[in-house]
């Protein structure tokens, strides 16, 4: 089973 | 003022057409650069960046930078009603409320004019490092659509791995399993129908399918599509823009966060 990762943990808010 | 004048109208209809079931609210950035977009969808899985540069467009005035938030799917309504071989021009005064375009018909006298709504929305902007990838691979886009929407039969998910000079594409699900391999062409005498592969180091990723289907509906923009993966990063899908000329008119670029296993 695998999860959904959000793309928000992999690109910080500029 | 703003003011962006396209002979070539069918691009923006296109690049609506390829993020509107994604993204239901966002803001253009005009510039004198040009025109850009970054928005995430609501689940927050994945990202679309547009850019659209100010010396691809007919005319292009932008006297002060100003931000055009708007509803796409009401953008895209408006859209459809200019017609394929229509020149658009979009127009915004600075500090109103509303976005002007105006569709005039090639050799007909017709010209049409809507009005769009304008809205304030507060948008997050993500930072995008410019990091090199493991793997690149270029590929016809039609044949990425394809694929994607095979394996989506098949299951939720699609495994992409890369090993030496090919690509693979797995799903599975309660009724089997589908694998798509791809190699890379030798020499393409069309270059839009080769596949090139890139490779630093072997990789295998799993991605929602659901979303790489949305990403596909940017294909009518152009033959070819750009993959680039990474371990644990998000995988990056861009088609260039480029105007009946093959002039660079800019890209979209989705950026799909990995599935991981538990």
């Amino acid at each position: 089973k695998s999860n959904q990762t959000r793309i928000d943990t992999f690109f910080a808010a500029k | 003022m703003f003011e962006a004048k396209l002979i070539q109208g069918a691009i923006l209809k296109k690049i609506l057409d390829a993020i509107k079931d994604l993204v239901n609210e966002a803001s253009w950035d005009c510039s004198s650069q040009g025109m850009s977009l970054q928005a995430m969808d609501t689940s927050h899985v994945s990202l679309v960046a547009v850019q659209m540069k100010a010396d691809g467009f007919d005319k292009y005035r932008c006297d002060r930078s100003v931000t055009l938030g708007m509803n796409l799917s009401s953008l895209s309504k408006i859209l459809k009603c200019a017609g394929n071989d229509d020149t658009i021009t979009l127009k915004a005064p600075d500090d109103g409320d509303k976005i002007t375009l105006v569709f005039e018909a090639k050799n007909e006298s017709e010209t049409s004019e809507y009005e769009v709504k304008l809205m304030n929305l507060d948008s997050e902007y993500l930072g995008i490092p410019d990091t090199p990838y493991s793997v690149n691979v270029k590929m016809p886009s039609h044949k990425f659509q394809r694929i994607c929407r095979d394996l989506q039969q098949i299951g939720d998910a699609v495994t992409i791995s890369c090993a030496k000079d090919s690509i693979r594409f797995a799903a599975k699900g309660d009724l089997g399993s589908g694998t798509v391999n791809l190699c890379q062409t030798a020499s393409a005498d069309k270059p839009e129908d080769s596949v090139s592969i890139s490779m630093q180091e072997p990789i295998i990723q799993s991605f929602a399918l659901k979303y790489l289907n949305h990403f596909a509906k940017a294909t009518p923009l152009s033959p070819q599509v750009s993959l680039s993966l990474s371990p644990d990063v998000p995988l990056v899908v861009e088609y260039s823009i480029t105007d009946d000329d093959g002039s660079d008119f800019g890209y979209i670029r989705y950026y799909l966060a990995p599935k991981i296993d538990e």
